[in-house]
């Protein structure tokens, strides 16, 4: 319908524009209470620490990664943020109970590759797809 | 900062029951029912040498793109394994695994059955890991500077895989590939290994390994040896061996524990 559309919708926009402002007044404040935001940090796994270096010839271990911190609004300013974290945080704001804020996650995978002999002292050159994280971001 | 450790996060050594657990983890990522125990593991020696020349190459592709290439080009090189270069033959980018075998003739049987000289390689492909394809496969072995012979003088090398074994007679042997070098030439010669390699895959009891036979330019079957290449009881590192590529059919899923 026309008319009554148009004046629901400025109805609806009015209110929406209300609920934005809130939810920005409610972000605003959970960003003060930061903690330490999304980031990937380094967990080395060292082969020579597992007793394997008679078997693994390279690499001597391997610095993998883990994804660890808040995901506080305002999400632009986490350059790796999906777009689908921006929903969650938004739906998160409005259900703050029921719907959980976006979370720290590997955004992309690299892999590695690991050369080792078997127990016929043939020797295998593997790789590993999407085995170490490459960015950390909010989901 | 990128490198500092999050609070939460526990500087220590494991226990070792821990460290058990961490090690059963990472298998299990690996793919790997046990913590393999190679029993001659000489990482001089000529296959582990070319592969870690691959791993080389392909961490460097790694950093680059996602990919691993590696050239199946044939290389007749002067110097050891050859460093496995980029080339425009991307032919392998996608394999998932590379592996070498040794070769499991214990000794050079040099076979003079009515004047033929010839040398047997067997390699055990039974132990491929499940769901992996042959993409392509080669055998190498390395050919020495031979002094004693004129630097003109050619030799024709040939491979055969042995089709069929019979007692007190030659073996049924199928033909391969064939190469003409100089006695001059110095390097790894490459055969083209990938159809039987996918035979013996598919057949493992078909498997019987390969016969080399060498002929000098006159046509005379000569023994190996004097034409410069290097067997089981060469030096380490230009001992022969046999690689193949893989791509793998199946998505390596753990098994839920």
């Amino acid at each position: 319908s026309t008319g009554g559309k148009q004046r629901n919708q400025n109805r609806s926009k009015a209110a929406k524009n209300q609920d934005a402002l809130r939810v920005s007044n409610v972000a605003e404040s959970s960003s003060t209470d930061q903690k330490q935001a999304c980031k990937k940090h380094e967990l080395y796994v060292s082969f020579r620490d597992l007793g394997w270096q008679d078997w693994i010839i390279a690499p001597e271990g391997y610095a993998a990664y883990y994804c660890e911190g808040e995901c506080n609004f305002p999400l632009n300013s986490y350059m790796n943020a999906t777009n689908h974290a921006i929903v969650q945080t938004l739906v998160h704001f409005i259900n703050p109970d029921t719907v959980p804020k976006p979370c720290c996650a590997p955004t992309q995978l690299t892999a590695i590759s690991v050369l080792y002999f078997d127990d016929s002292s043939n020797v295998i050159l593997k790789k590993y797809r999407n085995m170490v994280v490459r960015t950390c971001g909010c989901h | 900062l990128d490198n500092e450790v999050h609070s939460s996060f526990i500087q220590r050594r494991l226990r070792s029951q821990e460290r058990r657990e961490m090690q059963r983890e990472i298998l299990s990522i690996l793919g790997l029912p046990h913590r393999p125990r190679p029993h001659l593991y000489g990482k001089q020696n000529s296959a582990p040498m070319f592969m870690l020349d691959l791993y080389n190459a392909m961490t460097v592709e790694e950093e680059e793109a996602e990919g691993f290439s590696y050239p199946y080009k044939p290389i007749f090189t002067t110097q050891g394994p050859p460093l496995a270069i980029q080339q425009d033959s991307n032919f392998l980018n996608d394999a998932d695994m590379v592996m070498s075998f040794v070769n499991l003739v214990e000794h050079d049987k040099e076979f003079f059955h009515r004047r033929r000289h010839h040398r047997e390689f067997r390699f055990d492909l039974v132990k491929i890991p499940e769901g992996e394809a042959v993409t392509a496969a080669e055998f190498r072995i390395y050919k020495d500077y031979i002094r004693e012979r004129f630097d003109n003088e050619t030799f024709q090398i040939s491979i055969y895989q042995v089709l069929q074994e019979h007692q007190g007679k030659d073996s049924d042997l199928f033909l391969l590939d064939t190469r003409t070098i100089w006695a001059a030439e110095e390097g790894w010669l490459v055969f083209d290994i990938t159809a039987t390699s996918n035979h013996w895959v598919l057949i493992p009891q078909q498997n019987l390994g390969l016969q080399l036979a060498v002929e000098s330019g006159d046509g005379q079957s000569m023994n190996p040896k004097l034409a410069g290449l290097i067997g089981i009881n060469g030096p380490h590192n230009k001992q022969p061996f046999m690689v193949a590529f893989f791509k793998a059919t199946e998505i390596h899923l753990r098994s839920v524990r």
